[in-house]
């Protein structure tokens, strides 16, 4: 394997080294602890360096692990939300067993900046607005084809289980839009979560983002001085 | 702090309430931690008003939004908190209709707590569940799981919406608050709201506070 040395002790590592799978297989089951057959992220690119120490040998990996695309007909209607993250790991190899010291995962940043800038386009003020017209490319791509129709189907659902009633038709249509608008905004924040929150139908899935800040928020938070309080006595030695 | 703690299981915690279409955050918030700090300095677990507080903490503005700082400071000088059920929640102001007579509850004074995560976990599992207030981004559309937002879209200066931490611990190796809301059972995981512990995600440490039960 070639290599580079770095410092004393450090060797840099191709790709495909052998010896990097083991801990970064171990990494992976980490990773996907917990998780059910299915939903399990897959190992991608990986890449790292190996440190010999005292105690043992202490690898640092860069990996690629791929998210599952999303099944779950609640959280996500594009087939878009394969996701894509990049991954730190410290693993210690000590004495054949490994322990995993640190760990870093994040979207891959490409995807990143696009998303968070068109999370913030705002609701059109066009209350006759429809499904299809905010989406134009569904018309033209097959693979969004579908998508109005899953998302009334998903609408009807989200009425029925919340007893939604709206007062005429034309209000019923901007909900779905609204509605349609916030499924994928939802994916959006899906896709930039690093934990493992699920994002999508919600109660709250018929109200613009300015709806929802102004009647379940609370503006005074930011906006208002805190009253100074008396700080917290350190706690004692249990 | 111990590796886990949750004050749902030592009966701490009274059942998640749903503050309606009203930006009374604050009140719940507060309340959940009064009833925590009362069930462990008395031994009683009592649901207590928010609408006490709508209605008579005039330095707050109900259903407008309110700072748990203020609401301490109301019921010390209103003189303690009806129960849930002697002064139920209306999601709307109404006139004052305290009494003194019906309190169940007092308070003594409040304290604001670190903005150091371990020792929040440290106070959170020796004296209670603990008032916070977070940037509340993506919470319209979570369902379940803990949430880790960018830090760019869920930035600590623009907080708008305060929560109870009634536990922590870690999934898979994730670290996380338990987050108690005021939004109903049917939202979040049964009305909980996990969120990422250790990185200060949302703000979940700049606004910690509880009331003094003595």
């Amino acid at each position: 394997v070639p290599f580079k040395p770095r410092a004393a002790g450090a060797r840099a590592w191709e790709p495909s080294s052998p010896e990097l799978l083991a801990p970064a297989r171990f990494a992976l089951d980490e990773y996907n602890r917990g998780r059910a057959a299915g939903s399990r992220a897959v190992l991608g690119t990986v890449r790292g360096r190996v440190r010999r120490t005292a105690q043992g040998s202490l690898y640092s990996l860069e990996a690629t692990l791929e998210e599952p695309p999303c099944k779950d007909p609640l959280v996500c209607l594009l087939p878009v939300s394969k996701k894509t993250m990049l991954c730190t790991f410290e693993i210690l190899n000590e004495l054949g067993k490994h322990i995993l010291l640190r760990r870093d995962c994040g979207p891959v940043d490409t995807k990143v900046t696009a998303l968070v800038s068109s999370l913030f386009q705002p609701y059109p003020d066009n209350r006759n607005e429809s499904v299809s017209s905010f989406l134009p490319q569904l018309n033209s791509d097959p693979l969004h084809q579908d998508f109005s129709m899953k998302i009334t189907s998903v609408f009807k659902d989200f009425v029925a289980t919340y007893n939604r009633t709206y007062e005429s038709e034309e209000e019923a249509q901007w909900r779905l839009s609204v509605f349609a608008r916030n499924m994928v905004r939802a994916q959006k924040i899906q896709a930039l979560d690093r934990g493992t929150a699920q994002y999508g139908v919600t109660k709250f899935s018929d109200l613009t983002e300015e709806e929802f800040r102004t009647i379940y928020l609370n503006p005074l938070l930011r906006e208002e001085p805190s009253k100074k309080m008396r700080l917290a006595k350190s706690l004692t030695d249990p | 702090a111990p590796p886990e703690w949750d004050w749902r299981k030592k009966g701490a915690v009274t059942e998640v309430k749903d503050q309606g279409m009203c930006g009374s955050c604050w009140a719940f918030s507060v309340t959940g931690n009064v009833e925590g700090q009362w069930f462990l300095n008395r031994g009683t677990l009592l649901s207590l008003s928010e609408q006490e507080l709508l209605d008579c903490d005039k330095v707050d503005k109900a259903c407008l939004g309110g700072l748990p700082s203020n609401a301490y400071t109301a019921i010390e000088k209103l003189g303690g908190l009806e129960t849930e059920d002697d002064y139920s929640y209306q999601g709307h102001v109404q006139a004052c209709s305290f009494s003194a007579q019906m309190a169940k509850v007092y308070i003594n004074d409040s304290v604001e707590l670190s903005q150091n995560e371990q020792k929040l976990a440290a106070w959170l599992a020796q004296k209670g569940p603990i008032s916070v207030a977070i940037n509340a981004f993506g919470m319209q559309f979570y369902r379940h799981g803990i949430a880790h937002p960018l830090r760019p879209l869920c930035s600590p200066w623009l907080i708008d919406h305060a929560v109870l931490l009634v536990g922590y611990g870690n999934r898979s190796n994730i670290p996380f608050w338990a987050i108690k809301n005021s939004w109903g059972s049917d939202w979040g995981e049964e009305g909980y709201y996990y969120l990422h512990r250790g990185s200060g995600a949302c703000g979940v440490n700049t606004m910690a506070s509880s009331a003094v039960v003595n």
